[in-house]
C-alpha cells in the first residue's frame, strides 16, 4: 500500500485511531451537493458561531473520544465509551479546523428531491459537529489522511491505479511519455488544496514574498518564498515556504505573470479578511529522471547550478525539472557549493534513475540571505 | 484565526441521496 502523508500510521488508520477532544455541540445546515470552497468556509464558521458560547459565557462541553478510521468517524463519550455519533466516512463532506475548533460536516439525507425545473439543485441536510481541542489541526489532518487512504482504496477497488490517475490525465499535454515526479498526483489530491482565511489590520500587507514556480511547472503560479516574521501570513500558521498560491479572494492566479500575482496581493492591503487558495508543497521539489543510458540526452541546460532551459517533453521535463530552479542535490549528494564543471560531470554520468532536488533559485537566494525579500 | 478545510474526495463518488440517518 502506498503511503499517504499525514500524522497517522497508514495501518493504524485502517483499524482506527482515537483522539481526545471536547464536544461543544451540533447544528444543522442545508447545503448543495458540492458547494464551492468559499461556501464551505462560510458553513464551517456559521456552525462554529451557532454552537460556540459568546465570549465571557460558560461553554457547555463534554469530554469525548474521536474515533477515526478509513471506514467511519465515531464520537464516543470519554467515560463510558458509548457511541454518541457514528458517520460512515463516505458521508462526511469535509473537515475544518479554525484555531482550536474542529468542525465535522456530515451529510444526513436529501432535504428536497430535485424539482423538475432545469436549474434545481439537490439539497442536503448537513449535520455539523463542533469540537474543541488543542490538537484541532492534527485531528483534522488525521481525518484528511483517512479520506485520502479511503479514496485510494476506492480507486483501487474500481480497478484504477491511484498513482496513474494524474499520469493518465497528463497524456494530452506531454505526449505518450510517463510523468515520474509526484507533482500531478500532489496537485490533483484535494487533501493538499487548502482554503486559508487570513485576518489582518486594514492597510497591513499580508507579509509574503512571492516567486515564480518556473517554466515547465505543471501548475504555473506564484510560490511563497518567504514569510514576514510576525506578519499576518505567518501569524495564521497556515502557510509555509514552497506553498503554491492559486487564488486570492476567489480570483485565480494560475498562469498569470509574477508581477500580476504580486499586484493582486497588494490589492487586498485595504481588506481585513483575505481568503487564499493554496496547495501545500515542500520548499524543495524532487525530480526523478529515468535515463536508461548515460548517452541519452538529459534534456536541460544548467548554468552555475541553475536550470536555464528545458527540452519540451524530454525526460527531464517529464521528471519534474523546472527552469529557474537551483539544483540542491543530485542522487543524495549536496551540490550547493559544487563548482559548475563538477555539477555537469555528475549529471553527464548519472543514468538509470537520477534523483534531483531543486528549489526556485529566487527562494534559494532569499533563504541564504543573498537577496532581501520584498514583502507584499 | 486561520480556517483550513479538507474536502473528502469520496464526496463526489457517493450515490446521490445516500447518507446517514
Amino acid at each position: 500500500l502506498q503511503e499517504v502523508p499525514g500524522p497517522c500510521d497508514h495501518e493504524d488508520l485502517l483499524d482506527g485511531v482515537i483522539f481526545g477532544a471536547k464536544y461543544l455541540g451540533s447544528t444543522q445546515l442545508v447545503s448543495e451537493r458540492n458547494p464551492p470552497p468559499s461556501t464551505r468556509m462560510a458553513q464551517a464558521r456559521e456552525a462554529m458561531d451557532r454552537v460556540k458560547a459568546p465570549e465571557g459565557e460558560t461553554q457547555p462541553m463534554t469530554e469525548v473520544d474521536l474515533f477515526v478510521s478509513t471506514k467511519r468517524v465515531k464520537v464516543l463519550t470519554a467515560d463510558s465509551q458509548e457511541a454518541m455519533m457514528d458517520h460512515a466516512l463516505q458521508t462526511i463532506s469535509y473537515i475544518a479546523d479554525i484555531g482550536n475548533v474542529l468542525v465535522l460536516m456530515a451529510r444526513r439525507r436529501l432535504a428536497r428531491r430535485p424539482a423538475p425545473q432545469a436549474h434545481s439543485r439537490q439539497l442536503y441536510r448537513m449535520i455539523c459537529h463542533v469540537f474543541h481541542s488543542e490538537d484541532a489541526q492534527l485531528i483534522a489532518q488525521a481525518i484528511g489522511q483517512a479520506f485520502s487512504v479511503a479514496y485510494r482504496q476506492f480507486l483501487r477497488e474500481s480497478g484504477i491505479d491511484p498513482s496513474q490517475v494524474g499520469a493518465q490525465q497528463s497524456l494530452g499535454a506531454t505526449g505518450p511519455g510517463h510523468l515520474h515526479n509526484g507533482d500531478l498526483d500532489h496537485f490533483s489530491n484535494s487533501e493538499n488544496c487548502r482554503e486559508v482565511c487570513i485576518e489582518k489590520r486594514r492597510g497591513e500587507g499580508l507579509g509574503v514574498a512571492l516567486v515564480e514556480s518556473g517554466w515547465g511547472s505543471l501548475l504555473p503560479t506564484a510560490v511563497i518564498a518567504n514569510l514576514l516574521h510576525g506578519g499576518p501570513a505567518e501569524r495564521s500558521g497556515a502557510l509555509s515556504i514552497g506553498d503554491r498560491l492559486t487564488a486570492i479572494n476567489g480570483t485565480s492566479l494560475v498562469g498569470l505573470p509574477l508581477a500580476a500575482c504580486q499586484a493582486a496581493v497588494r490589492e487586498v492591503k485595504s481588506q481585513t479578511l483575505v481568503t487564499l487558495s493554496i496547495i501545500h508543497c515542500p520548499p524543495v521539489t524532487t525530480a526523478i529522471i529515468r535515463r536508461p543510458h548515460a548517452r541519452e540526452q538529459l534534456g536541460f541546460c544548467v548554468e552555475d547550478g541553475i536550470i536555464c532551459s528545458l527540452l519540451r517533453g524530454g525526460i527531464a521535463e517529464r521528471g519534474g525539472v523546472r527552469v529557474g530552479h537551483r539544483i540542491i542535490e543530485i542522487n543524495g549528494h549536496s551540490v550547493v557549493a559544487t563548482p559548475h564543471a563538477r555539477i555537469i560531470e555528475l549529471l553527464t554520468e548519472a543514468h538509470v534513475e537520477v534523483h534531483i532536488k531543486t528549489m526556485p533559485a529566487a527562494t534559494y537566494r532569499l533563504l541564504t540571505g543573498q537577496e532581501q525579500p520584498v514583502y507584499l | 484565526s486561520a480556517l483550513t478545510i479538507t474536502v473528502n474526495p469520496m464526496e463526489k463518488h457517493e450515490e446521490p441521496g445516500h447518507g446517514e440517518e
